[in-house]
């Protein structure tokens, strides 16, 4: 499954 | 972080003190869209749904409680504050925006970046922000010149996407596998939805005329 970006942005 | 990113996040916050300084001051939220008040409201608790388990920052941690608080005091003061409740254009507000949650939500269970509960609500807040405005933009039209704090409210929060499309496109060239479709498609459909407002808005500030927007 695709990486999922870390949720670092608002 | 990265200055479009902090510049986009200041310009967020601004909007937010533009409206409860509107409601707190003039004791009236004319020209506000309740609905658009309660789809941000969704959009804060849907996307900060790792408030309690992921912790990025402190910065992200605080900005993450002020956009939820903010946003929930806005909608309670328009629904049951005595005063300021009088002045809300219940008839002029009347955006079906169950369609907006509703498609919202259907394109968030087909396109997400993993099908985890976390993940698809991560997804269904982008989507919605991106429309959420629109109530806001609609009521504008009709209620036809803007009072000026309106106005401004709706400008920040368009500026602040335009922001964050110039961080991801920084982060894009500047960070490898920076992958954000999401976000990016979105933010650039909630801009684009902006755009035609932005015109009226800077015509009427070079003017230095009351705004008027196309009825």
């Amino acid at each position: 499954s695709p990486v999922t970006t870390p949720k670092d942005e608002l | 972080m990265n200055i479009f990113r902090l510049a986009g996040d200041m310009t967020h916050l601004i909007s937010v003190l533009v409206l409860l300084l509107k409601i707190y001051a003039t004791k009236s939220c004319s020209g506000i869209s309740l609905k658009t008040q309660e789809l941000y409201a969704i959009v804060f608790v849907t996307r900060y749904l790792d408030l309690f388990t992921d912790f990025i920052s402190l910065y992200n941690t605080v900005m993450k409680l002020v956009f939820i608080g903010s946003s929930l005091a806005i909608v309670w003061c328009m629904r049951y504050h005595r005063v300021v409740r009088r002045s809300y254009d219940r008839e002029l507000d009347t955006f079906r925006y169950w369609i907006l949650l509703g498609v919202s939500f259907i394109l968030a269970l087909v396109l997400h970046e993993k099908f985890t509960l976390q993940e698809v609500f991560w997804a269904f807040s982008i989507y919605l922000e991106a429309v959420a405005i629109l109530p806001q933009l609609v009521l504008l039209q009709r209620s036809g010149n803007v009072d000026n704090l309106a106005g401004q409210y709706v400008f920040f929060l368009g500026a602040y996407r335009a922001f964050y499309i110039l961080n991801w496109i920084y982060r894009y060239l500047t960070e490898q596998r920076f992958t954000r479709w999401i976000s990016c498609v979105s933010g650039l459909v909630q801009t684009a939805l902006y755009a035609d407002f932005f015109y009226y808005y800077f015509i009427s500030w070079k003017n230095n005329a009351k705004l008027q927007l196309p009825a």
